[in-house]
């Protein structure tokens, strides 16, 4: 069943197409936000938080919405996912 | 570093600029994207020469919004430029925004722009067959951060191209200045000694004896293991990559290298806990090691615990004891973990038994343990299992492996081999 997210991505920043876009969820999933369940999403962030080496809070809080506002490479953090952009 | 996978097959580069932005100082440019290039350069095997082609192996463009490679730019602000990892045609290209305000060093505290040199330099790291590194202050982190006019490529990124491309000799001992009065810590203004160790290993030779040289600086001499005199303790192939655990160091091969009669001596093997974060400090070795077939994950068995890494991020919620995976409370280690390419499953070995394990289920199948004897040949108490990538399995044990037969289940009759000879090319 599809699973509306309690984690608050009403931000000024679309938390979800950066996490997508930098390899920390399934591009594949972008159309379908919300069959994303709020685990899903925590831990993407979470992993994002730690990549960028921020406290991990698996929260959008001040500090990784500002981080997500940073100017930035456009290529994905991560390996398996830099491997898509080749294709 | 992380590295994607890809590299060129030449280490002489060309590169040209295909499309500069409205208003170019053309020359200002090419005086920073020269530089850029020169920082990996510097390190490496590497040489990048500009070429007035559009053929170049690095084609560097500036676009705006979207210019038909499927990654649009998003005017001024966040994301800044992408590069293509090596390979034919888009292959190591470089696009900047052109709407970004491109200069030369950091704006002043009226004034905007961004900084080429910065921006290029890691770029240029794609373009190589780098990925983006969590080390804050790395080259690769993926977030901008002004570089200094002089910069220097820090130490995870050059080992990163050295990994590659292998690391330009340097010099270790230099001669005094003259005037100058011997001593054991003279520094040179070498900033790069450290990639001396990439090159040589853990073989740093004593210094010659000779009064008017004296060493350089360089980092503690580490205590890696040789890869021609030793057994291993686990071993995976982890995107079409060959890792290598031993001790507290593990040696990652490029496939073809190996496959190559006239390749190079084995690398130096790299600490492992300056690539997988999250597991013990005083982790002294890997017991098992294993890529689930679902999902590509990362399994390391160290003791009666399990990680699970994606790519070399640490997932949460670990590690975890083995009686997760349905094995027995009193089982203390594994010994080596196979996903089995017969059959598509994976095994648990330790000391004389083994369990299939069900991925899908996350525990060890009902039936299991079985003795070890199922597999003959092989032996009791082995370090490592892999199914490499000409289909066959092996197993290994101290300074041994055997091959094994999947039709006939047992071990080539030819007996064991030397994990050094065949693995690491050592003669």
């Amino acid at each position: 069943h599809p699973v509306t997210p309690n984690i608050s991505l009403r931000t000024d920043v679309d938390a979800v197409v950066f996490l997508s876009k930098f390899g920390y969820l399934p591009q594949t999933d972008l159309a379908s936000r919300e069959l994303r369940n709020e685990t899903q999403l925590r831990d993407a962030i979470r992993q994002m938080q730690r990549f960028a080496g921020i406290k991990e809070t698996g929260e959008l809080d001040e500090g990784t919405i500002a981080l997500m506002k940073r100017r930035r490479c456009g290529m994905p953090d991560l390996i398996g996912s830099s491997e898509r952009i080749k294709r | 570093y992380a590295i994607q996978g890809q590299k060129w097959s030449k280490n002489l580069l060309t590169w040209s600029i295909n499309d500069w932005p409205e208003g170019a100082n053309t020359s200002m440019i090419r005086e920073q994207l020269a530089k850029a290039f020169h920082i990996w350069s510097e390190v490496s095997k590497l040489e990048f020469q500009e070429v007035q082609a559009t053929d170049a192996d690095i084609g560097i463009s500036f676009f705006r919004g979207y210019h038909g490679d499927g990654y649009p730019f998003d005017g001024k602000g966040l994301v800044l430029a992408h590069a293509f990892f090596p390979g034919d045609g888009l292959g190591g290209d470089t696009h900047f925004d052109g709407e970004e305000l491109w200069i030369r060093g950091q704006p002043s505290s009226d004034s905007e722009g961004v900084d080429l040199f910065s921006v290029a330099a890691h770029e240029f790291g794609h373009s190589l067959g780098l990925a983006h590194s969590s080390v804050i202050d790395s080259l690769m982190f993926p977030y901008y951060q002004p570089i200094g006019d002089d910069l220097r490529l820090p130490y995870d990124d050059a080992v990163g191209v050295q990994q590659l491309y292998g690391a330009r000799k340097l010099p270790k001992w230099e001669p005094l200045p003259p005037g100058t009065i011997p001593t054991t810590q003279h520094t040179t203004t070498n900033l790069y000694e450290t990639t001396t160790y990439v090159e040589d290993g853990s073989h740093l030779t004593p210094p010659p004896d000779d009064e008017n040289l004296v060493p350089s600086t360089r980092p503690p001499r580490p205590l890696a293991p040789d890869a021609c005199n030793s057994s291993i303790d686990a071993l995976s192939i982890i995107r079409r990559e060959l890792f290598i655990f031993k001790g507290k160091y593990f040696w990652r091969l490029n496939s073809k290298e190996m496959n190559n009669s006239d390749s190079s001596p084995p690398p130096p093997p790299l600490a492992i806990d300056r690539f997988w974060y999250n597991l013990p400090a005083d982790l002294d070795r890997v017991d098992a090691v294993y890529v689930r077939p679902l999902d590509d994950k990362i399994v390391f068995f160290l003791g009666n615990r399990f990680w699970l890494f994606n790519a070399n991020i640490p997932e949460p919620g670990y590690p975890r004891p083995l009686t997760d995976l349905g094995l027995p409370a009193n089982l203390q280690h594994v010994d080596a973990a196979l996903v089995w390419g017969h059959n598509g499953k994976t095994y648990l070995f330790t000391g004389q038994q083994y369990w299939r394990f069900d991925e899908v289920e996350g525990r060890v199948e009902l039936d299991y343990p079985r003795s070890i004897i199922m597999w003959r040949g092989v032996p009791a108490g082995i370090d490592a299992a892999l199914q490499w990538e000409d289909g066959k399995t092996y197993f290994f044990k101290d300074e041994y492996f055997w091959t094994f037969d999947d039709k006939r289940m047992k071990t080539d009759a030819q007996g064991p081999k030397l994990i050094s000879s065949f693995w690491f090319g050592c003669s």
